[in-house]
């Protein structure tokens, strides 16, 4: 393993720390999509099934079981906790999932390396994660006022996206017969959505600062 | 093939 995919990984676990941990300081998910955390949990489901069948490292077991039981716990907290579920803003969190879930189940079943069930839906796994941060997103470009540590969660999501685009660069040159398209065209299609809030992020923080200047 | 497919990322 290079250093890029450890540090992508180790941010990636990072954001999701940070998420639980504000949760649970703060008692709020204000700002948080329950909607993403959501099909992030359906992404982790369905890509790590080859937990039961494949043994890679304990390194993989352990952050395949850490990330689905994270994502489960986020959903309960915003769902069941008694205190924390009362934060969520569930007027502002609409998206529509069924519209990224099935064009994602559709193109899974028409591009993919094999048709099979484990592959189509580790295919559909990696589609889905492409765009499961958009209900976030866009929640986060409605209450722009929310604390910093939920802007951090996705600051990391997307620090962690930029680490594993040097990782494939890296194995491209140095491991021979490494490719994977799927993974490459998905992964590249993430990390521009997340360019595109980034954009949209310092432009609208800078016209903030404008504004709040005293006159 | 699914097999040639390097799937050790997470």
């Amino acid at each position: 393993m290079n250093i890029f995919r450890f540090a992508g990984d180790m941010t990636h676990l990072c954001s999701i720390v940070v998420l639980l941990l504000k949760i649970e300081a703060t008692k709020s998910c204000a700002g948080v999509s329950l909607r993403t955390q959501e099909l992030y949990a359906v992404v982790f489901v369905s890509r790590y099934l080859d937990l039961f069948f494949t043994f890679i490292s304990v390194y993989n077991t352990v952050m395949k079981v850490f990330f689905i039981t994270s994502s489960f716990c986020i959903i309960w907290y915003m769902r069941h906790h008694r205190i924390v579920s009362q934060t969520y803003d569930r007027e502002q969190d609409t998206f529509r999932v069924a519209f990224l879930v099935v064009p994602c189940i559709f193109l899974a079943l028409l591009v993919n390396h094999e048709f099979s069930m484990v592959e189509v839906l580790w295919t559909f796994s990696i589609y889905l994660e492409s765009v499961a941060i958009l209900p976030q997103l866009i929640l986060l470009q409605r209450t722009f006022n929310v604390d910093t540590l939920t802007s951090n969660y996705v600051f990391l999501l997307g620090a962690y996206r930029a680490l594993y685009i040097l990782n494939w660069l890296y194995r491209y040159f140095t491991e021979p017969g490494y490719s994977q398209w799927i993974v490459w065209s998905s992964g590249t299609l993430q990390t521009a959505i997340y360019c595109d809030f980034f954009y949209y992020y310092v432009v609208s923080w800078r016209k903030n600062e404008r504004l709040s200047l005293p006159s | 093939a699914a097999d040639e497919l390097v799937k050790d990322e997470l």
